[in-house]
């Protein structure tokens, strides 16, 4: 028996919308922990991480581990049924091969359920190891997008470097060449506009910029992105969800020519 | 064009 309630279900509707494009179907894992899901894209470039912790529910019952296979695009279409103030509560029973959304309006007045098929999905865990990183980059989100975008009309790879000058994104196509530098700026008004770079080391990689600009489809769940570089290491690209947990994007990086 | 690598060369199996 599964029955997990979330108040704020619009967050669920913005973690489809982030991770819906770069993999197509996936296991939600469900334990006490939270509920989580660890898929790649199906060229094994990228892999999504997300954790959404008990805590976070306003009633969380899990009676015992439980992985749902979900195809995202039908999860996100049943999602999109959903009012953005409604909240969501995911129920589901053992052994079965459905799970059900039900959405409720703020005042009650109106209650919904989707019920979803499930599917097995043969999907292999990945084993991600802590590490220190050279570089983390905390920057705001819209801005980072704003750079992917904008880069993109220009070439195909972003080199992220960064130096104690601060960060640089630069690119190359047909048409010309594009250097993008952010310094550290700490002296705003608000905490979210910042820009914070630590740096242990000089790191600079070559990412694809068609997965960079899909990981921006999670800027609506945080105000800020952290970025965290390290030579030969996939770069992690992180969204934290308020209270609940996050959403990292694990890229890895081409090989320098 | 600069080849790209796959996360499976980073991260194993758990």
């Amino acid at each position: 028996m599964l029955e997990l309630r979330l108040v704020q279900g619009s967050l669920l509707k913005k973690v489809l919308e982030a991770i819906k494009d770069l993999v197509t179907d996936a296991n939600f894992d469900c334990s006490a922990t939270g509920f989580s899901l660890q898929a790649m894209d199906s060229s094994h470039v990228a892999l999504v991480a997300l954790l959404l912790r008990s805590e976070g529910f306003e009633h969380y019952r899990c009676d015992r581990n439980i992985s749902m296979g979900m195809n995202l695009n039908n999860m996100s279409k049943m999602l999109k049924c959903a009012g953005n103030d409604d909240i969501i509560t995911i129920k589901g029973d053992d052994g079965s091969d459905t799970i059900t959304f039900m959405f409720e309006s703020p005042t009650q007045d109106k209650i919904a359920d989707f019920e979803m098929k499930l599917m097995d999905i043969d999907s292999e865990h990945l084993g991600i190891p802590e590490a220190e990183y050279h570089a983390i980059v905390r920057m705001p989100s819209a801005e980072f997008s704003r750079i992917c975008k904008d880069l993109s009309s220009i070439g195909d790879t972003v080199v992220i470097s960064v130096t104690k000058e601060g960060v640089k994104f630069s690119t190359r196509g047909d048409i010309g060449a594009a250097n993008i530098v952010l310094r550290q700026n700490t002296t705003v008004d608000k905490p979210e506009e910042a820009t914070i770079i630590e740096m242990n080391e000089p790191v600079s990689l070559t990412f694809a910029l068609r997965y960079m600009n899909s990981f921006t489809k999670a800027t609506p769940l945080s105000s800020m992105v952290t970025i965290s570089l390290s030579s030969e290491l996939p770069v992690v690209v992180e969204y934290k969800i308020a209270e609940m947990g996050y959403v990292r994007f694990y890229l890895a990086p081409k090989i320098e020519e | 064009v600069n080849p790209q690598r796959q996360i499976t060369a980073f991260f194993s199996k758990s």
